[in-house]
């Protein structure tokens, strides 16, 4: 299993629809301070169904959608898809290549959808749940986040072993 | 339940003395229960000595040295059980130039089991790089994506 | 005490102010008094905005954007109050290289005030140096010091 | 005022008399991760009276002192000298070149000197109380630190503003 590709849209700094293809292997994301890259990182925990606003460096929901800059204006929606190929059947879904969707407008309104169909953010984490991808604080590690590995509380570190066990 | 807990826990104790060694060129790590009779509540410890160095507390070990540490441990646990995908963001902030090409190449053991997404600002983790998409904002506040190499 | 206060934080301020934005090419960013009425016991806030972007809360800053800015005051505060001698460690561990560079020209219009050890990693800030000590492990676990570069 | 000189010897992995020169303007101290670069640092914070063993990243005040390797012998004091060149007088004493010493003996025995005189930590913090230095978390940024002059809380931000003002 691994990420084909990801799609961006008026989440964060990323107005513009872009997209990124993954391959195997790995994949270096560079640039200068400020260009972009840790919310490409925040963009893969949404996507996946991130609650907490902190772990997002924000301080409400809201804060993911695309504020506008001095020179263009704001967007109305954020929205997040990350496609990935399911050949060796590692998720426990019927499909070899799943889309998973997020979508949050600022009236607060909010959509996931798996392969184009909308589902709760329940079925999202059910679906990754044994990959323990997101959740164990493992997979994803955050800027500046590293030296957390070594002074979790010990209760943070069982879980994760318990997680990983 | 608890078994299978004791189980794995010495398993990712091993994994963990041996990538510590590899990353440190030597030296011995250990996670440690700090309750035998209670493996399901009591806390679970770090320790740390590189080579030539005395064990002592991990407070005093360098910037450099927690965070290969750090990555030791966090290589320890994927071994046992290999995340389909992987993204660390400047996780090596912390490495002098010499530790970032080691954990490049050590990186690169992982990579038939777990695919790595590494945000990063040095060129040696670049270099261990099969892909590299270039962030950018030419137009103030605004990210856009160019590809900048791929490498077979 | 009330007038001074005000009158520091005032100056402060405009330092803040002026060299947030040569740091960052433009910009705004001020330090602001929670509540005006009790000077001498409300939160003082930071607020930043780099240039051609919007007000935002400071938590969505990027690593490095919240570094410069962390330098920034800092820089503010010594312009009012030169430290005869500054021990900055690694403080800019974040920022990139163009950053860098900007960070090693900036210290060096405070050197006729204040005297600087910086520890770093990066070539940059060796750059802005004046004289260079390496500190070196030969013997594991035993720190020796070698004078490296000494410019006029 | 700058500070002209630093001797150490068995603090942290300086077992051996150690003297750096300082000049005017910007010393760089480079050097491999772990070699011994941020015990400068300490030491530079210890020898102006730090107390807290937190921020000397320990966890006892003894553990400033050399544990020896795996190859050589603990020591048993520590004692770090700090040389400052005072022509300006900026620091209230009459002397033109001022020498404070901090030393440590594992029994717990310590001792403070100005220009070899014993004397009482007070004296060296009542010394160097009107530079600011060691004292308001802007002349001393520890290693990974920086960030926190921006999430300090609002007292601390509040009493560095106070001794700036
Ligand atoms: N909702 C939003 N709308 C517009 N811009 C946003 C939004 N949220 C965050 N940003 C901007 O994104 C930028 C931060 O991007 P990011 O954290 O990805 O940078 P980075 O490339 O990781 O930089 P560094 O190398 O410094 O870590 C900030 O300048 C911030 O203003
Ligand atoms: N009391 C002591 N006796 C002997 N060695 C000590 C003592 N206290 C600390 N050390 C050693 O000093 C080393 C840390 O040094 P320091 O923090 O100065 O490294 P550094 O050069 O700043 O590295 P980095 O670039 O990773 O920040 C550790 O390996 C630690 O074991
Ligand atoms: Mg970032
Ligand atoms: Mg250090």
């Amino acid at each position: 299993m691994y990420l084909k590709k990801l799609e961006l849209q008026g989440f964060k700094s990323f107005p513009e629809k872009t997209v990124i293809e993954f391959h195997e292997g790995v994949t270096a994301i560079v640039g200068p301070n400020g260009s972009g890259k840790s919310n490409i990182t925040d963009a893969i925990r949404w996507v996946l169904g991130e609650q907490s606003v902190k772990t997002l460096r924000g301080s409400k929901m809201e804060d993911v959608i695309f504020t506008g800059t001095q020179s263009r204006r704001a967007m109305g929606f954020a929205e997040v898809t990350m496609v990935i190929d399911n050949t060796d059947g590692r998720l426990p879904v019927e499909y070899s290549e799943i889309s998973v969707s997020r979508r949050l407008y600022r009236s607060g309104d909010s959509e996931y959808l798996i392969n184009k169909t909308v589902c709760r953010l329940k079925d999202v984490q059910t679906m990754f749940m044994d990959t323990g991808i997101g959740r164990d604080g493992y997979s994803i590690v955050s800027q500046g986040k590293v030296d957390e590995i070594l002074s979790h509380k010990s209760e943070d570190r069982r879980k994760v072993f318990e997680e990983a066990s | 339940m608890k078994k299978q807990f004791i189980t794995h826990f010495r398993v990712i104790n091993e994994n963990f003395k041996e990538v510590f060694a590899e990353l440190f060129g030597g030296g011995m790590a250990e996670i440690v229960l700090g309750d035998e009779q209670d493996v399901l509540n009591c806390n679970i410890d770090i320790i740390a000595q590189p080579p030539g160095k005395k064990l002592q507390n991990m407070l005093l070990l360098s910037g450099g040295e927690r965070c290969l540490t750090a990555i030791a441990l966090l290589f320890a646990i994927l071994k046992l059980r290999p995340s389909p995908f992987c993204v660390l963001d400047e996780i090596e902030a912390a490495l002098d130039d010499a530790n970032i090409i080691r954990f490049g190449e050590y990186i690169r053991n992982y990579t038939s089991r777990s695919q790595f997404i590494l945000v990063t600002h040095r060129k040696g983790t670049m270099e261990a790089a099969d892909m590299i998409y270039g962030v950018t904002m030419q137009e103030r506040g605004i990210s856009r994506i160019l590809s900048m190499k791929l490498t077979d």
